[in-house]
Order: structure tokens, then sequence, then C-alpha cells
């Protein structure tokens, strides 16, 4: 059971993953809502966590795990408008999740119901890891470097070192190279502008394919900044978080991308 | 020549 004050805001996250991952499982607790699913291609890896305060009610007395196909749930959170309050609730049997949507001043309410699927998820155990380098930046300064470099090649090389971070990419056609300074450039309606803000134990240089980063871009809405954490030997996580309406930080949404290497 | 990695060569099964 579990009263969202803006649909919007659960829109976001859904359409933000529904192109790269078909069907999930939401883990509910009495903490909050999982989901880990990988695209069909094993490439990359989505998992988002939103938790309790990110409702205006919650409550899960038992763990539950909620089979969903995403374009069906897109299909129905479609139907509210973004500042509708939403409830979510499921039944005894768990076979139907349902959605309340009601209207701001409280003259509509429409009722939904989404058929669950009983998925056979495995779930992947994510170590915590110490990244080398962890770069922050505005969301939409990585979407606009992402789809720059997309119009020139298929893939993007991160390189990040202690004064600046560079993304750069060969194809066709020929080269584009992109480089951010680290720190703060200045300040724009009182509020700073960050090329990118980096922390560093170790200079990292890994490449990826940037139509899985453009998926990720998708995110863009629901925070200013981006996380994008490398190390060597593992994946690169792109990390959005996600903010309740009193502005608390309430969740995540982190995007997994294996690296390309040179054979 | 490139290759792509895949996740579950990072991740392993819980």
């Amino acid at each position: 059971n579990a009263l969202i004050k803006q649909a919007g805001l659960l829109k976001k996250i859904i359409d933000a993953i529904k192109d790269l991952i078909d069907e999930a499982t939401l883990d509910c607790d009495n903490d909050g809502i999982y989901l880990q699913a990988m695209d069909s291609s094993h490439v990359s890896l989505v998992t988002f966590y939103l938790k309790k305060n990110l409702f205006e009610k919650y409550s899960c007395n038992r763990n539950l795990s909620l089979g969903i196909n995403m374009t069906s749930i897109a299909k129905i959170l479609k139907c509210g408008m973004s500042d509708d309050t939403l409830l979510l609730e499921t039944n005894n049997p768990i076979d139907i999740l349902s959605f309340k949507f009601e209207s701001r001043r409280g003259h509509k309410l429409s009722q939904f119901q989404l058929r669950l699927m009983n998925l056979e998820m495995e779930r992947l155990s994510i170590p915590d890891t110490e990244y080398s380098c962890i770069i922050e930046m505005m969301c939409s300064e990585f979407s606009k470097v992402c789809h720059d470099l997309a119009t020139i090649g298929d893939s993007m090389t991160i390189t990040c070192t202690k004064k600046n971070v560079t993304f750069d990419t060969t194809g066709d056609l020929g080269t584009g190279i992109v480089s951010l300074k680290q720190g703060v450039v200045g300040s724009e309606n009182d509020e700073n502008v960050y090329a990118a803000s980096i922390k560093i134990v170790k200079p990292v240089s890994l490449s990826f394919s940037l139509r899985y980063l453009i998926y990720f871009t998708k995110a863009s809405s629901l925070s200013n900044k981006v996380i994008l954490h490398m190390g060597e030997e593992v994946p690169l996580m792109v990390e959005y978080k996600i903010f309740n309406t009193y502005e608390e930080e309430a969740g995540y949404l982190r995007y997994f991308l294996a690296p390309k290497v040179n054979e | 020549k490139e290759t792509q990695q895949e996740i579950p060569e990072f991740f392993t099964k819980m």
C-alpha cells in the first residue's frame, strides 16, 4: 500500500527504464521498493530503490515480489496526470497491482488494474565497490555529450584525471572529443555551475557503448546531476538520485554498463 | 577490435 504525491515521478522512473528492460520484479518490503533487471543482451543492468520516504504513506507488512511487464505499467502510468496522487495497492492473492489516481483538486478519480506476472528472476549480487573515479556533472551536459558523440561514433572512451574528464569517440567521418574541467565554473541564477566535480583515487580510461549511455540519459528529468562511478575491471555505474516532493533524498536509479575491451 | 563485455562477467548470481 503506497501513496505517492505526484504520479509523474513514478512515470519518469518507469519511462527511464522501459526501453531497456522488458520485465522485472518489484521487491517490496517495509523499507521500500527495489528493482533489478538486465537488458536482454546482458550488457547493462538497471536497479532502482524507492525508499519509504518517497511516499506520503507506505506500508508493506510482508515481503512481496511483483512481476511486472514494463510496457504495461508504462501504459497505465500514462493514463494519470503528472500531479495526480497515486495509490498503489495489491490484493490477496497477489495477482494484480491496482493504481488509483486522484486529481489534485479531488474532482477526478480513476482506477486501473495491472495483471501481475510470475517471473523467475535471477538476482545478481552487486558488490560494494571502491571506485577509482567519481564524476558528478549536470545531467543535461552528460546527455548532450553522449548525443553529440553518438553522431560520430558507436563507443565513447571516458578518461578521468585529477584535472579533467574527457569523452572521445572515433567514427568513419572523423573524431570528436569533449573535455570538462574539474571544479565550479561560475554561478548562474544563484546556482553553482559545475564543469565536473571529480573525486579521484587513480586515473581511469574506459570505453562504453554510446547506444546504452543514451538509454541511460532518459533519467535526466529525475535530478539535476548525474554521478558516474568508474573503476578498472568493473562496470560503469551511472547514478541518478531520486528526491521526494520535500527535496529529501528518497532513493536512486542506477545503471551499470559493462565496458568494451580492445582485443 | 573492440569486444563488448557482459554484466554476468562481473556480478555473480545470488
